[in-house]
């Protein structure tokens, strides 16, 4: 299980997590990446995943929030009724790539689908939930024992979380095994890393000791900049080893891939001329590699 | 008093903030704007508004956190051991400014100053706030008592709030006057837009009937991208006359100016040159007409 954190807002956590999501499920034979039965966890009260795959977050049925609810108890719950099922989420991609391209006879192609992707959509409650949770025992195990049962039934759980250190945000840390922490090279990035690493540590020694950081992913680079490079050599000072190879550059076409009801490395085929889908596919290879080695 | 507030990652709240506390307690003869005694309170628990002005936060005295303390009974309390004064910032600015440019023999230019803008800077234990209010009578008024002495000795204070809709934004809405909503015009930006809307309407009932919309700001506008072209458009057909005139192109020198310590209205002039100023000079008139026509 994979938790994708940082508390700065708007560094590429969702875009990072529906893109390894999509690029880990469908697997890569030049690439060496198996196919995996992915899930996606959004623990997110403002619902961006389900935005970029098209889903209508109004047509949900029972959702997160009463996930969390369900584990009053601490007994397993089945999380089927919460998730949204590859076919169901390959019929809302569809429908978003029509409204996108309205006057395309032939409809979308046939690789704009999920074969073994799903959803458990975030809802408007879950920020309902930290006030809820503040005051109960083991308060941080809730997310860990409701996705106790899923365990079995996928290979791979990704979870997007908000922008911040919050009760969210602590239970997806402490129901992970995987940290992938992703880095805007703007000014602001680095200085709170030290709360995060903070974080990392506290969960570590408290809650979760199996947590390890599987590595820190260079997001949004502008090629040129400045600001781009002096963020890049000092994130380097600062983690060393820890960052992954791939960078991924600052691109207009990974921002609006989601437009046509997907992430880019699945509306778009990653070749030279791509340079966000290969990015995100050069990622995918190294989070697949750093998995193996472990 | 103004907050800027959405809970959307990354849309520019501490950028807008800082350059239009700037520029309106600089003030400008020719675009009429007046200078302002200007305090800038930020409720971020990753302090980024310090950094924007090259503050070191280690060496900090007494902080927001103390504040939020000291408001236990209701009694006023005097907020000047909090605040970082115009002189004290302005050694902080000239300081990162040398370490941007260590071989430039002449010092920083006189200009790189402020006269009547004050910080009370965050800090990391702001995060435990919510969970420690969330139980207490009253726990969105904190901050509006905490700052009623300051309302006597600023003309205008600007809050700058973390990328969420708890109990530390909702302070922010009970404490302000006036409501600024930066939108980056990317895919995910008018999603939330729901939520906090809902928010607002929910603070204008119950906590704070005077509370009012100031407008909305597009920013990180890229011109010729489909994208910003859509959300432009729907923004528009959802606001209307609520949105701003000015919108914020991206530009990497905004990015960039608080290496050199400030925001870009401070550090470089607005003229065509340098269209990153001109727009926070132009978005700070049209904030200062809407204030003096309310
Ligand atoms: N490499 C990139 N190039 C250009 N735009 C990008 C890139 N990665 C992400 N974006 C855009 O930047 C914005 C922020 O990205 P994203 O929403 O993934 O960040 P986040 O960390 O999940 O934000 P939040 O903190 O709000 O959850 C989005 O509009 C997204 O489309
Ligand atoms: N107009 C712009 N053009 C280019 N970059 C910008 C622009 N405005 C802000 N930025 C950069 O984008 C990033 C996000 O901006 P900022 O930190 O102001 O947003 P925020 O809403 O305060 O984020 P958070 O939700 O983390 O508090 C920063 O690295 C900033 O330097
Ligand atoms: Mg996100
Ligand atoms: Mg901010």
């Amino acid at each position: 299980m994979l938790a994708v954190v940082n508390h700065k807002g708007g560094c590429g956590k969702t875009t990072t997590v529906t893109n390894l999501g999509a690029a880990l499920s469908l697997g890569s034979e030049d690439r060496g990446i198996k196919p995996r039965k992915v899930l996606i966890v959004d623990l997110d009260p403002r619902g961006n995943v389900a935005t970029t795959f098209g889903v209508d977050k109004n047509a949900l049925g029972p959702t997160m929030n009463g996930l969390f609810q369900a584990v009053i108890d601490g007994s397993r719950i089945d999380i089927n009724p919460f998730v949204i099922p590859p076919e169901q989420l390959t019929r809302w991609m569809r429908k978003a790539w029509k409204r996108q391209f309205p006057d395309r006879s032939r409809g979308p192609p046939v690789s704009h689908k999920v074969d073994s992707l799903s959803l458990l959509p975030a809802d408007l409650d879950l920020s309902g939930i930290e006030i809820e949770l503040a005051m109960r025992i083991g308060r941080e195990h809730r997310l860990r024992i409701a996705l106790e049962g899923a365990m079995e039934q996928f290979d791979l759980i990704i979870i997007d979380t908000p922008a911040s250190l919050g009760l969210l945000t602590v239970n997806a840390l402490t129901a992970a095994d995987w940290l992938l922490i992703p880095i805007q090279a703007e000014f602001y990035a680095l200085e709170s890393m030290g709360q995060l690493l903070d974080t990392l540590r506290k969960v570590q020694s408290r809650v979760n000791p199996s947590l390890k950081l599987l590595g820190i992913s260079m997001t949004m680079v502008q090629t040129g900049s400045n600001l781009g490079k002096m963020v890049g050599d000092s994130a380097l000072r600062h983690f060393g080893e820890r960052i992954l190879r791939t960078s991924i550059p600052r691109s207009v076409s990974i921002a609006e891939a989601p437009l046509s009801g997907g992430p880019i490395a699945l509306t778009t085929s990653p070749i030279e001329r791509h340079p966000g889908s290969l990015a995100y596919w050069d990622l995918a290879s190294d989070v697949n590699s750093r998995f193996e080695l472990a």
